[in-house]
């Protein structure tokens, strides 16, 4: 039986089998567990290493999550993530939030700090401010590639996923 | 939407999840990410999930705690429990996958879709797992 194990997902769908800079996203996908598994063999916990693995990928463009996150249909970018700890069952979760640089981090500081489990929009952003989760504009979060994918949705009159056949995938 | 989940050396388990949504989305729509038991879910000595896809699909099967409960009260392996839940999204149409992580550190990462953007390490392996398709 191992020790430790760890293990990230960047979303799944109709992504192109020649999906180009494949490397890059695979790369994305070391650091994160590279993350993660420093922490978990040093002895941290499941929920550090699970957190800090997330806010890798949030910190890429090529994933649909922090500064790659999707358009909704108004033009700007609304997140939600959340954290669960089997251990103690705790967990904490933020929705709707548009100005959270790592929305993974803000979930942690409710399933800490909260007695509730899921904030949404203004107070979401009050209790991260309170808890010194990061604050950006929503600009930070937008990307040509994300732009072009929500007029091509809104030409289509769909709501997609972050990828598709006929686009440039994005995970 | 990316996610992650682990075990610790404790044994202890957790899960993580964080995403922009759906591309046009209306404006106020949450998924199933932050929603607990939906696309995010960990208990001690059964596993943790973390789902990918159609979020709105995946919060009408509870696609996370389904899985868990399967294990739980039926005595399901998980890869039987997330074909299960899979089979369950499918019906409604819905589309994705899950990462999940069992007490005992096994890791499974399935889906219905074309791909899934995908990594794991178990201690004691040499190098991290990657894959997409």
């Amino acid at each position: 039986m191992p020790d430790y194990a760890i293990a990230v997902h960047g979303g799944a769908g109709a992504i192109r089998k020649n999906l180009e800079r494949e490397a890059e996203y695979r790369a994305v996908l070391d650091a994160a567990l590279d993350a993660g598994k420093s922490l978990l063999e040093k002895g941290g916990s499941a929920v550090d290493a699970s957190v800090a693995a997330v806010a890798v990928m949030e910190d890429s463009p090529l994933y649909n999550a922090g500064c790659g996150a999707v358009f909704n249909a108004n033009g700007f970018c609304e997140l939600d993530a959340a954290v669960m700890d089997g251990k103690t069952r705790k967990t904490g979760g933020v929705a709707g939030v548009t100005e959270i640089k790592n929305p993974v981090y803000a979930a942690l500081a409710v399933l800490r700090h909260s007695r509730h489990v899921l904030l949404g929009g203004a107070g979401a952003h009050d209790f991260a401010r309170l808890h010194d989760v990061a604050t950006v504009e929503n600009a930070y979060f937008h990307t040509e590639e994300r732009l072009r994918q929500l007029h091509e949705a809104q030409e289509k009159g769909r709501v997609q996923l972050d990828f598709s056949e006929d686009g440039q995938a994005k995970g | 939407t990316v996610g992650a989940v682990a075990r610790d050396q404790n044994g202890d388990l957790a899960a993580a999840t964080s995403t922009g949504g759906l591309t046009n989305k209306s404006a106020g729509r949450i998924g199933d990410t932050p929603v607990t038991g939906a696309g995010t879910y960990a208990e001690n000595g059964i596993c943790a999930i973390s789902c990918t896809g159609t979020g709105d699909e995946i919060m009408r099967i509870v696609m996370a705690y389904d899985i868990a409960a399967q294990m739980r009260y039926t005595g399901a392996d998980f890869a039987a429990a997330a074909q299960a839940a899979l089979d369950k999204l499918a019906a409604i149409d819905g589309e994705g996958g899950l990462i999940g992580i069992t007490a005992k550190g096994e890791i499974y990462l399935p889906f219905n879709s074309k791909g899934m953007f995908r990594g794991s390490f178990r201690a004691g392996d040499a190098k991290n797992f990657t894959a997409i398709f």
